[in-house]
């Protein structure tokens, strides 16, 4: 998969936009967390398009988010 | 919010459940 740029994000309706994301996010956090990815990966979709692609450009701040939403959603589901 | 069915999950090559209600 090519990476995904705002423009191939423009040109595309919102739902698509997410998804789009979504299946670019998932393997990478499937690749850390492969029980939660599903449900991490449907917390980060809840925020906004722009953010996300810069996530999904800096491994780094991506991997420190993931391990945020993970401690989120743990703690939720005590 | 404190639905047991939060957070929507994403299943790839499945259309994700949790737009448009973000």
């Amino acid at each position: 998969q090519e990476p995904l740029t705002a423009s191939m994000l423009a040109a595309a309706p919102p739902q698509e936009q997410k998804q789009m994301i979504g299946e670019r996010l998932y393997p990478l956090i499937h690749a850390m967390h492969p029980m939660l990815a599903g449900k991490i990966t449907g917390m980060l979709l809840e925020i906004d398009n722009s953010e996300l692609l810069l996530l999904l450009e800096s491994p780094d701040s991506l991997h420190s988010k993931i391990e945020e939403a993970v401690a989120v959603l743990q703690a939720h589901q005590a | 919010s404190s639905s047991v069915n939060w957070p929507p999950e994403f299943r790839p090559g499945e259309p994700w459940k949790g737009y448009p209600n973000i």
